[in-house]
């Protein structure tokens, strides 16, 4: 019924509200607020290992925050154990990417990362340019459909709950589940007068299966080079999820 | 395996 649907939109809303890392008036107080020429420096002299361990590490803390924010969606707790980690193994990344536009300022393209907003330069000893760049122009793109906060909660939601992700035990709760929150972005897209967004979500939805691949590529690249790191100062989370 | 997501997953709401 609509009012299911309406409480099932609040309850997503909520979550993604109660479970973001920073609100998006506070990132918009600090948008200007840029990495200078030797805070940038400093990035750049780091070794590969080291960008790579730092990153892990925020990386995981985003990760946690969408581990919270899965369990407040309805219906995700009812599932096993066993599917509620299938679909946060491979979505976890994709809904961190997902809230990642929130922290984008196009205007300069930078992104909000340790306490202030960092272009691609910042990235660069990682020593992967290319997955750093399509995951700027995926926060773009992003950042060019205008969600409101509504609309990014739900979508998220929607990106997790995939009754198409390997290892799950019982496909079709998921899709029921995976039904429901498609009802309800359906719902929430038909009120704000913006259906057409539907399939440009769609859309996005190929570029962050391509870039959580290119995310796993990079990763094997750096454990062969660096396997001390990797399987040593990786924070355990990153571990279990991706490695 | 997957011992700190079961953590996580079975942690009440926080």
């Amino acid at each position: 019924s609509l009012r299911n649907i309406d409480e099932l939109c609040a309850s997503i809303v909520r979550s993604h509200r109660e479970t973001s890392q920073y609100r998006v008036e506070e990132l918009h107080a600090l948008r200007w607020k840029l990495f200078n020429r030797e805070e940038i420096q400093a990035y750049q002299s780091k070794s590969v290992d080291e960008m790579w361990q730092h990153c892990a590490i925020r990386l995981t803390e985003a990760v946690q925050y969408v581990v919270e924010f899965a369990k407040h969606i309805p219906g995700f707790r009812m599932l096993s154990q066993n599917d509620q980690i299938a679909l946060l193994k491979t979505g976890s990344m994709e809904v961190v990417l997902v809230r990642m536009s929130r922290l984008f300022n196009t205007e300069n393209n930078t992104v909000f990362f340790d306490g202030k907003f960092a272009g691609t330069e910042v990235f660069k000893s990682l020593a992967c340019g290319d997955l750093i760049t399509a995951v700027f122009d995926f926060a773009h793109g992003m950042c060019a459909l205008k969600l409101t906060e509504q609309q990014i909660a739900l979508f998220s939601a929607l990106v997790l709950i995939n009754a198409d992700r390997p290892c799950l035990e019982d496909k079709g709760r998921v899709q029921r589940v995976q039904r429901s929150v498609e009802f309800g972005l359906t719902h929430i897209l038909h009120r704000d007068n913006q259906e057409s967004l539907m399939h440009k979500l769609y859309q996005r939805v190929a570029v962050l299966r391509s870039l959580c691949s290119l995310h796993m590529e990079k990763l094997r690249w750096f454990s062969q080079r660096y396997p001390l790191t990797a399987h040593s100062l990786f924070p355990p989370l990153y571990k279990e999820l991706f490695a | 395996k997957h011992k700190i997501l079961h953590q996580l997953l079975q942690n009440s709401t926080s």
